[in-house]
């Protein structure tokens, strides 16, 4: 898992 | 995108659509608790800032921009045009407890120690309890309109459905984020009671209406 910070979901 | 997370999303959709109807039509806001609604333009408000920063699609900016603003309007309804049947001796939950504990949270438990992050994390940890003031509401009076019902259930259902696309993304993306899974889990959870009146009382055509 990347910690990545965007966010996809609503 | 998967089955679940669109279900999910038009579930939610469908919640607000219903409680704004339902306020709309009766013109009244009888039932509903101000402080859910409050605690969830808050919610939409901290989570969304990453319109301004980060884009994903127009389907996820679009979306973002109708939970806003439809929040914003709900209160409005509320607090201002229909002020007068707003159910205020009932709505009595104290919002400070479920914000002040989840803004410690979001401090210390976050991905990235970031203003943008805490605050999503923030939004996560705050959804996950916004509806208890509404629940409290309901337990107060000791019954629920259907409609009333119906929101609910709309409201509910979203985040089950995304515990769903967890799973799915889970095993099909390898992509997985624990903050917004155990948020969602408790969220969820606490829908459970309701969900089994619902379904044993609502969907038979009674009211619901809580043991004495």
């Amino acid at each position: 898992q990347t910690l990545e910070t965007t966010h996809d979901e609503l | 995108m998967n089955i679940f997370r669109l279900l999910g999303d038009l579930s939610h959709l469908v919640a607000i659509i219903i409680l704004l109807l339902k306020i709309w039509k009766t013109r009244s806001c009888a039932g509903i608790s101000g402080k859910s609604q409050i605690l969830f333009a808050i919610v939409y408000t901290t989570r969304y800032l990453d319109l301004l920063t980060t884009y994903v699609s127009a389907y996820n900016t679009f979306m973002k921009i109708i939970f806003i603003a439809t929040s914003y309007v709900t209160v409005f309804l509320m607090y201002v045009k229909f002020k007068a049947t707003y159910d205020h001796n009932h709505d009595t939950f104290r919002i400070e407890f479920l914000i002040l504990p989840t803004s410690v949270l979001a401090l210390l438990i976050n991905n990235e120690f970031t203003i943008v992050e805490v605050l999503w994390t923030f939004s996560i940890y705050l959804e996950s309890v916004a509806i208890l003031p509404q629940l409290f509401l309901v337990s107060k009076t000791g019954e629920a309109e259907s409609i009333t019902s119906h929101y609910l259930f709309a409201l509910g259902s979203y985040r089950g459905l995304y515990l769903l696309n967890w799973v799915y993304r889970y095993y099909a993306e390898d992509h997985y984020d624990l903050i917004a899974i155990v948020a969602g889990l408790v969220q969820t959870i606490l829908y459970c009671d309701f969900f089994y009146l619902y379904i044993t009382k609502v969907l038979k055509g009674k009211k619901l209406q809580l043991p004495a």
